[in-house]
């Protein structure tokens, strides 16, 4: 562990429990794309299969456990308890054109064709493109709540720093993954569109709204 | 070889 993972993970519970805050504050989902949260849970569920089999640590247990149970408990609020504050009209993303390509790519590039290492690379390459729905769900209804612009930021931080991290594991482990950094960076440059908004908007106490 | 093997990270 080091300062730029305990951050990028900081950051990650931190966009979790912002999501809960918004949801359960104003008990709307308004602006948010259940479609996104779905690949989430995916991307934790195809992740996170280890969680019973392989311990790492307490630490990485206990948050294993937070974010799988988190973003099944967002997918309730959205399409069951708050359902009606859903807007299924702007969260129309056809995530059929990411899981499909996404999964090809798994059992084509990756570190060894086993079953659990090509899950886990999908888990990978899926989360890069995970934010997609959401992303396209602001560009469609032409804002992002300021609450709904905070958790963008954390959760594009959040691998931002997980850069950082294998940056750092590169010089003192002479770790690398070259398929976590790869999707990792696709990740981040998908925010950066966003990161300009936000930096430039919301820091002055202004709405995210589009065309910018 | 130097990938991910060990997987300990979130």
């Amino acid at each position: 562990m080091n300062i730029f993972r305990l951050c990028g993970d900081m950051s990650h519970l931190a966009a979790i429990i912002i999501l809960l805050l918004k949801m359960w504050k104003t008990r709307s989902v308004a602006g948010i794309s259940g479609k996104s949260q779905i690949l989430f849970a995916t991307v934790f569920t195809a992740r996170y299969l280890d969680l019973f089999t392989s311990f790492i640590s307490i630490y990485n247990t206990c948050m294993k456990v937070f974010f799988i149970g988190t973003v099944y408990f967002t997918i309730y609020l959205i399409y069951m308890k708050f359902k009606a504050t859903y807007d299924s009209n702007h969260d129309s993303f056809r995530v059929e054109f990411l899981i499909v390509p996404v999964g090809g790519l798994a059992f084509l590039v990756n570190h060894e064709f086993a079953p659990l290492e090509i899950i886990w690379t999908f888990s990978i390459y899926l989360e890069s493109v995970a934010i997609l729905p959401q992303l396209f769900m602001i560009s469609k209804t032409g804002e992002a709540e300021t609450i709904t612009s905070h958790y963008l930021f954390a959760l594009g931080s959040y691998r931002a720093l997980y850069l950082c991290n294998w940056i750092y594991r590169y010089y003192a482990e002479g770790f690398f993954d070259l398929i976590a950094v790869v999707a990792g960076v696709v990740q981040t440059i998908l925010y950066c569109d966003f990161f300009y908004l936000y930096i430039t908007k919301v820091m002055k106490g202004k709405k995210i709204s589009l065309p910018a | 070889d130097n990938n991910n093997n060990n997987k300990d990270e979130l």
